[in-house]
């Protein structure tokens, strides 16, 4: 490790660090973050996943990875790899039980993140995907203050009401000067399995406006999809391929 | 106030205290004690709702409240009512412009949500509901170990993923020993406004075992309306009424 100009500890090894954020929860963080990486992963980069959301964690569970985490002579963590190769680590690795509750306050979970990034033996990564978790509290102000960050993909859905909120992490990205990537929008559309009709179940999409205000791109939009759904709870994220995706990636 | 024997500030003037938690973002928490609240309201009942969301705020918004919150000669501050009557306090009443972003530890996390519960003029309440954050984290903390709870609502929707975050937020309040009075499971379906059929877009739900695993029972199963996400989006929740929530109220 060494200082950089902005006095973050940086790893050399690991070439762009970027984190996947929305403020507002349940809007497809880290389902965002798990298909960037299973993509970015099959363009042949060396990728990792770093869990931030400590009291939310789902990353290991999207991955299909479990199991005890180990430890080198020097007392570095050795993060468990996925079928397709990606290097995890989260909080639900460390607990008995993927559904025990993690009761912590903001010390605690500053503490961890922390140590998530300098004890970890990632390797030489090309990119290294942070899930944020919902909120602007300790997770994303650690997050963003002492990780050297490239840049922030905002994840949003259609509704006024998630906008509002997705807007307010924008507005910290803005205020501790992240340079935000680009916009994904999730969950814009839904296919009926019946008629096949394109129905816009959370009203019209806001990415495009989103984008704008941001001065950034729309990296894509995702529509809702059963199957997504499904391999997201049957721990294969890695093997959903889709036409909505590809844009996010490149 | 008064110290009851757990020792928390108990204020004789509200009946009951209700939270309604999930530990997992984007199920629907807000919209669920929203809907609640306006239920309560309807039957003639004296509701408040305190949004312990601090940084995802959206109780206003949901209820079209918005403007300068007001303090009596004590320095009590006067929460705004809805069009309803329902008295509403939260962070983004205070802040300048809705999407400000509020980033803010732990600690100040701690202290507004103790100020929103000790230092409002609630008057003569039956119900507060409270709108928990995702997450288990200083918030989630603070009001179920400072606030007299009577109980907890938990909402879930039907993924997998989502259950299993939704469990740690359980298991937390076993551990703090909340009382647990019902499941709510949302977003179990969609009608097609095209051919009507009925779609279980994010799979099967598991309200019923959530519900049996921590011996309470499944108070309702509310489907994706966009008719609803159209009222909270407009702030006109209380405009909402719809048998999927009847059974919820009672
Ligand atoms: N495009 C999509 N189609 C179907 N299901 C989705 C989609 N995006 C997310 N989901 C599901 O919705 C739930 C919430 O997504 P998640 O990635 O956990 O959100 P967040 O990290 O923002 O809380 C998960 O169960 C996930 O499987
Ligand atoms: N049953 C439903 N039908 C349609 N939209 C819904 C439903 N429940 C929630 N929503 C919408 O989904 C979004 C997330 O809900 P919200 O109450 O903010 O969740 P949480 O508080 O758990 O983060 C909101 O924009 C809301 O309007
Ligand atoms: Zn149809």
């Amino acid at each position: 490790f060494y200082l950089d100009p902005a006095g973050k500890k940086t790893n050399a090894s690991v070439k762009k660090v970027v984190a996947v954020l929305s403020g507002k929860g349940g809007v497809g963080k880290s389902t965002t973050a798990a298909l960037l990486a299973s993509g970015l992963r099959r363009k042949g980069l060396q990728v990792g996943v770093l869990d931030a959301d400590v009291t939310g964690a789902s990353i290991p569970k999207l991955f299909g990875v479990s199991g005890a985490v180990f430890q080198d002579e020097q007392g570095k963590i050795i993060p468990p790899e996925s079928a397709g190769g990606i290097k995890i680590i989260s909080i639900n690795l460390l607990l008995q039980s993927e559904d025990d509750a993690v009761i912590w306050r903001g010390p605690l979970v500053t503490k961890i993140i922390k140590q998530f990034w300098e004890d970890v033996k990632w390797g030489d990564l090309d990119v290294l995907i942070i899930d944020m978790p919902p909120g602007t509290s300790d997770a994303a102000i650690t997050v963003m203050q002492s990780l050297p960050l490239n840049g922030l993909v905002v994840v949003t859905t259609p509704q006024d009401l998630a906008d509002m909120v997705v807007r307010k992490a924008a507005n910290m990205a803005l205020q501790l000067k992240t340079p935000i990537v680009g916009i994904v929008e999730n969950m814009s559309y839904a296919i009926c399995p019946h008629c096949g009709e394109h129905l816009e179940i959370f009203g019209p999409g806001h990415g495009e406006q989103l984008a704008r205000k941001y001065n950034t791109q729309l990296l894509g939009r995702v529509g809702i999809d059963p199957e997504l759904s499904r391999l997201c709870d049957a721990g294969q994220v890695e093997t959903y391929a889709s036409q909505d995706v590809t844009p996010i990636v490149e």
